[in-house]
């Protein structure tokens, strides 16, 4: 059916909510849907729980599309969602990844810039609110966070791509996702966020160049899966802390949930590393999810053995 | 509203060798509009790759400085409005 959703195809949000509907109705055991709130622009804000249904066992939230122009992301978290509900029962590590725990999985974090970078400006950014004062529009959802909030100058001007909003968690998205997490904490184990581009697997700091009390499990955990990745296509990635890896931000949901407690929280930048950028061709997509999944599912597996 | 479109704007890859080139990246960035693609802001550092998107019109006067400086650079996208078209290179299932 034209138009209809692929897991091949980038979708646009009307597709995706379809999507969501349809899993729902495909996998009503494995698969329950949680509005957690609306975004500026009166978006749902929808996770969904893939898992049984009892709420006590460890879990992983992961979020994807906190950053609009990054299609490859959400492109991910409905692949995962996907390979999840069709490889329980056949997959042994999915299997025993959803018999023993649960994932609240955010397919689109920043909808309202997802859909402006469908309609209007591909190289959006950040999410749609308004910015009294200023003729600027959004706010970086990824510099919302109160993780050392507003500590570098260069976000504080609303017309820069990485403003951090008038104060942390001043966003309805941020807000939707943090009481979320707050409220689940004693489940949530372990916060898997996923942006492009430029083939990294972070993990924090951002906010400061010291490094986390576990930060040797960290990376002990970043190797291998960045390891694991590279066996399917040789896709080479490299993995350290946000601030030494990249360069220091504040703000962020990585150090966010990491200081909230939940100690095994890590961010992939997905493919590629410049040649196309944010523009990857949707004929890379199922290559860079399948990799992809070979990375969150050992960082599952980990979560699940080690973590009480 | 139409969708904006990016017909022969420019996406550059640069590595500032010191701080003075490093320096003239960073005026670069205040005199024109630059979208950084990576990082993510404007954080410039010596022996870092910076990637970042700049109109057509604006792409010349950098290109002139960058040759100017003898600084390193690539062109990674030529003209963006193409590549956004290309991106879609998938049939319907």
């Amino acid at each position: 059916i034209p138009g209809r959703h692929s897991y091949a195809k980038y979708n646009a949000w009307d597709k995706i909510v379809a999507w969501t509907e349809k899993m729902l109705h495909k996998h009503p055991d494995m698969v329950s849907r949680i509005k957690i709130g609306t975004t500026v622009e009166d978006n749902p804000l929808y996770v969904l729980k893939i898992g049984k249904k009892d709420e006590r066992r460890k879990a992983i939230f992961m979020d994807c599309g906190i950053h609009a122009r990054e299609w490859i992301s959400p492109a991910f978290c409905q692949w995962f969602v996907y390979q999840a509900t069709k490889t329980y029962g056949k997959n042994k590590i999915m299997t025993k990844l959803l018999d023993r725990m649960n994932f609240y999985v955010l397919p689109v974090f920043n909808i309202d810039g997802y859909i402006w970078s469908w309609t209007q400006n591909r190289m959006w950014r950040k999410n749609r609110s308004k910015n009294p004062g200023s003729k600027c529009i959004g706010t970086d959802l990824n510099r919302n966070f109160n993780a050392s909030w507003n500590s570098f100058p260069d976000t504080n001007d609303p017309c820069e791509e990485t403003y951090g909003g008038p104060t942390a968690e001043s966003e309805k998205e941020t807000k939707a996702v943090t009481d979320f997490i707050r409220s689940h904490l004693k489940s949530i184990k372990g916060y898997i966020t996923m942006h492009s581009y430029s083939q990294m697997l972070l993990f924090p700091y951002g906010y400061t160049s010291k490094l986390p009390p576990n930060q040797e499990e960290l990376a002990k955990v970043a190797k291998i899966g960045t390891d694991a990745l590279s066996t399917r296509y040789a896709t080479h990635y490299i993995y350290g802390p946000i601030a030494s890896t990249i360069y220091p931000t504040s703000g962020s949901s990585l150090d966010w949930a990491y200081k909230l407690g939940i100690k095994h929280t890590f961010a992939f930048e997905l493919r590629d590393k410049g040649k196309y950028g944010f523009l990857l061709p949707e004929s890379q997509i199922k290559s860079t999810c399948k990799e992809t999944m070979l990375a969150v599912k050992f960082i599952a597996k980990y979560i699940l053995q080690h973590i009480s | 509203i139409a969708p904006v479109r990016f017909d022969k704007e420019k996406v550059f890859r640069v590595k500032p060798q010191d701080e003075k080139q490093a320096n003239i990246l960073k005026d670069l960035a205040k005199t024109n509009k630059l979208d950084f693609w990576y990082p993510d802001a404007t954080h410039i550092a010596v022996n870092m790759r910076v990637d970042f998107r700049v109109s057509e019109k604006e792409s010349q006067s950098i290109q002139f400085v960058l040759d100017q400086n003898k600084m390193h650079y690539e062109i990674l996208i030529h003209d963006l409005q193409e590549a956004i078209e290309k991106q879609f290179d998938v049939k319907e299932d």
